[in-house]
């Protein structure tokens, strides 16, 4: 089923991209 | 406490995506931050897809508060 996707990846992408705009927010360029 | 951190920085990082202010972020929303953002277009798809639990293409807050809670106390965010 390609809808079940590995859970760690998918909160290793999300972690990614949830920190991505915490460094954002904090004002790098 | 902790909690209410999160229900705002959820908000704010919900706006962020949603730039129109529809009240939903859809896909492409979610595409155009990749000029934003360090992340492939591929790890965007992968997070939307991971976020809308429902897999209606749309993201509410809650379907986007709800994934970042996740990742939110997994990281002991203060």
């Amino acid at each position: 089923d390609p809808n079940m996707k590995a859970g760690a990846t998918s909160e290793g992408v999300l972690a990614n991209f949830f920190n991505s705009l915490l460094s954002k927010k904090t004002g790098s360029p | 406490p902790g909690h209410l951190d999160m229900l705002k920085k959820a908000q704010e990082f919900f706006q962020t995506c949603d730039t129109e202010g529809k009240g939903f972020i859809a896909r492409k929303d979610m595409q155009r931050l990749h000029n934003e953002l360090p992340l492939s277009l591929e790890d965007l798809e992968d997070v939307f897809d991971t976020l809308d639990a429902d897999g209606n293409g749309f993201l509410t807050p809650e379907e986007f508060t709800s994934g970042f809670s996740h990742f939110f106390f997994n990281q002991n965010i203060s």
